[in-house]
């Protein structure tokens, strides 16, 4: 029975993509892993060493075509971590979807198939609150927010939580918030700190300990297509995505 | 007879918001400008101090209702700045024009109304290249691409110039690329000069020669409401600002 979380924020550029490939990496250390990378750009694609100009399928196939997850997904250079690719193909999957019927639960069915493979399922979304990410958090158990700690960002918290809580009134009633992560901390400013504290004010326990600080290591990792525990297990971005990944692990154990 | 730029890149958080709210401010100091807020996150509207919650209208009822953009825009607290507020109803927009017969040119022709009345227009778009970003790219004589100078960012570059062609050649085809900005520079890093070597080889005189630094002021300015010409008008990301919308301006009379 696999586990399985949509990382999402609406918010472009918060580090949605960067937690959902690394905490991959790392809990594929110690279990199975499948990583799903719904969003056009095809950045978890890319961060994974995969070239989406050669895949069979892709997300997109998956969601539009019904392909199989089995013939969709690829390996990944890392063990035990498999991948759906990203390709600019989802441009067009909301308009193709709009009038199917049941069009929010497609991915939930894809990956129900696969359930048995696989001890965690990650979801990597776009940077919007359309079916795609709809499909995503239909498909989850719950949802990880990645959160910058800047005002913008914080504007949106209650747009996502809006949509967060439809999902779970019409679509998925066992959907519950996993984790808030708190990305590119710089604690040296202001901004960050006051932002912080409003944060964990609104979402208490649900916040992570472990904030993941702003470490160019981190936006290195994906020219070389490496996860951070690949390219730089001992720098302080990997660090905060181990302790991240560990934290999981045991909120699952306990359960 | 306004000149109109869209500020476009589907790659998230690179500054897309920060470049139209500022630009526009900067602008409005020597000419009349409408800010055009087409994003549901509506942060370029918080960005120029306006509650969107107590908005007549929006980019949402401009593009799905027909409302006249004279109805729909609001004064800002900065002088000879208007702006049509973008707000959640904007996340409904691209299924609901979906089957409008000349659904990419309803932007352009809301705003030739108003031709008169400004002498530029800027667009702030969402982090997508769907409808909605279609129309913006339909409506301006230029797009300006904010860019961070990292490597998801570079990755999608390609796309976003597909996209522009694209609709160069079949909806507008004044379409230009006005200036590529460089945002969020962190001049310390290898990645960041590496990446701004591609761009400026790829790109040529298009980018613009003023780099806008990573300057927290930038991102303390919306939680206040105000652009940066008028929070911290001092700072280096105001310099930077203030330095490109001179660049604009040259561009404009030297036509
Ligand atoms: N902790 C960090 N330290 C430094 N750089 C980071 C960190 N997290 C993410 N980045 C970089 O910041 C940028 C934004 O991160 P990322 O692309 O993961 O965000 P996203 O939310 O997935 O963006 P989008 O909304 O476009 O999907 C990327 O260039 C990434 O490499
Ligand atoms: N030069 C800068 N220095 C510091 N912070 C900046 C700078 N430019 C933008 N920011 C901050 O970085 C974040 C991303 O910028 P912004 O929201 O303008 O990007 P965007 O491309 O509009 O994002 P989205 O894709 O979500 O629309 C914001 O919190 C903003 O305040
Ligand atoms: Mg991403
Ligand atoms: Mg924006």
């Amino acid at each position: 029975m696999a586990l399985c979380w949509a990382v999402v924020n609406q918010k472009g550029g918060v580090g949605k993509t960067t937690t959902a490939v690394n905490l991959a990496a790392y809990l594929a250390q110690k279990k199975r892993v499948l990583l799903v990378d719904t969003d056009p750009q095809g950045n978890a694609t890319s961060g994974c060493g995969v070239d989406r100009r050669t895949a069979e399928g892709d997300a997109y196939t998956v969601l539009v075509h019904g392909q199989s997850v089995a013939d969709a997904r690829v390996a990944t250079a890392v063990p035990n971590l498999d991948l759906i690719p990203g390709t600019i193909n989802l441009a067009g999957t909301e308009m193709e979807l709009m009038s199917r019927p049941e069009r929010e639960y497609i991915l939930k069915k894809a990956l129900a198939v696969v359930d048995d493979q696989y001890d965690f399922i990650l979801i990597d979304s776009p940077p919007s609150l359309g079916l795609i990410t709809v499909n995503t958090l239909t498909a989850a158990h719950q949802v990880l927010i990645p959160l910058q700690c800047e005002y913008y960002a914080l504007e949106g918290i209650s747009q996502l939580l809006e949509i967060v809580e439809r999902v779970r009134q019409r679509l998925n009633p066992d959907l519950e918030i996993g984790k808030v992560i708190l990305t590119l901390f710089d604690g040296r400013t202001n901004l960050a700190q006051q932002v912080m504290q409003e944060v964990k004010s609104y979402f208490g326990d649900a916040v992570s300990p472990t904030v993941v600080p702003r470490n160019v290591r981190l936006s290195e990792a994906p020219s070389f297509g490496q996860p951070i525990s690949v390219y730089d297990p001992r720098s302080k971005g990997a660090q905060a995505y181990e302790q991240i990944a560990k934290e999981l692990l045991s909120d699952v154990e306990r359960k």
